[in-house]
């Protein structure tokens, strides 16, 4: 009887958390650096006494209470007939949003695509990224990424290292209507530059660059419940 | 009329105690990335009406003392929370998303009657 109790106590606990029950991750993912500097921000002022408003975020600018990292579980594609002959890479990205609770209101979506360290040096300067909106459900597999199926969202010509793209009006949609996530197509292309005398390798090069190519969004919401706009700080 | 005066040591009057929560001991840090723990502290202690002016003591705590001094069936003013800080949390949920969330009222950092 005693266990059953304890078991409620951390039941009521955890929704408080805004969790079901008690997660049990398999392993730990890695701590993206602004999370990380944001926790330790606050535990400095915590031990210091100094005063925080916990609904807004100086770091990112935003207001907001609830700062979650979504891996991408997107996967890479390999057409048999390139989209374009200069593709380097073409990956189908996606974010589940579905951790958002109903009462929390977005406030930040950023998604961050690292390319690795040496993504400039191994392509060249002659790299496209080409970023877009995946509009109709296609079957898991068989994308075949059309015009009228896509929607450009970005184009960023030699792109390096960390790239960040604000999706919040892309992110929002998602979350007032999740059967119309369907997730982000990204193309990198390379343009061979025979006059540069590099010895460049596109194949090793883009190899590489699906490798290193990490891919995540920052999402920032606002619960109501615990942030009111009308309370004034003591 | 005189109102009988109860003794309390000082070590038995309202104040705080340390309390370090362990993640560990509740298996939460399975999923807890940080902090490992945190020190929570708790209140305890009587709250004796002689002193009730000198213990962080709210205007109720003073009449529900008095009373208490009168009639011994009224129970004694309690030592809870008088000041609370909030603490952050780093996790991880079932999706592989990493949350920080920050929690308001998690560590006791003055007690009063």
């Amino acid at each position: 009887a005693l266990g059953q109790a304890v078991q409620f106590q951390e039941y009521v606990f955890l929704q408080f958390l805004d969790l079901d029950k008690a997660p049990s991750p398999q392993k730990f993912q890695p701590v993206p650096y602004i999370l990380k500097k944001i926790f330790q921000d606050r535990e400095a002022a915590a031990t210091t006494g100094v005063s925080q408003d916990l609904c807004y975020v100086k770091e990112l600018g935003v207001r907001g209470n609830v700062l979650r990292f979504l891996p991408d579980q997107g996967f890479f594609l390999y057409p048999k007939k390139p989209f374009q002959a200069s593709s380097c890479l073409q990956k189908l990205l996606y974010f589940n949003l579905s951790a958002i609770k109903e009462r929390e209101q977005l406030t930040l979506a950023q998604l961050g695509l690292d390319l690795g360290p040496s993504s400039y040096y191994n392509l060249g300067p002659e790299l496209e990224l080409a970023l877009f909106l995946v509009q109709e459900p296609h079957v898991w597999g068989q994308f075949t990424p059309k015009p009228g199926k896509i929607f450009a969202l970005q184009s960023v010509p030699w792109p390096q290292g960390a790239l960040r793209f604000n999706l919040l009006d892309v992110a929002k949609d998602w979350n007032d209507n999740p059967q119309k996530n369907f997730g982000l197509f990204l193309e990198i292309l390379v343009k061979e530059d025979r006059d540069s005398g590099v010895n460049f390798q596109p194949e090793d090069a883009c190899t590489r660059l699906r490798r290193s190519l990490h891919a995540s969004l920052l999402v920032v919401t606002l619960n109501s419940d615990q942030c009111h706009p009308s309370r004034k700080r003591r | 009329a005189a109102i009988p005066v109860p003794k309390a040591s000082c070590k038995n009057l309202c104040h705080r105690h340390q309390l370090f929560i362990n993640f560990r001991d509740l298996g939460w840090h399975k999923w807890i990335i940080a902090p490992k723990g945190f020190m929570a502290n708790y209140c305890h202690g009587d709250c004796p009406f002689s002193l009730t002016v000198s213990l962080n003591s709210s205007n109720y705590a003073f009449m529900q003392a008095l009373m208490q001094a009168v009639d011994p069936e009224t129970p004694q003013a309690v030592c809870i929370p008088s000041k609370l800080s909030p603490i952050s949390m780093l996790y991880q949920d079932n999706n592989d998303n990493v949350i920080l969330r920050h929690y308001e009222d998690m560590v006791v950092d003055e007690c009063g009657c």
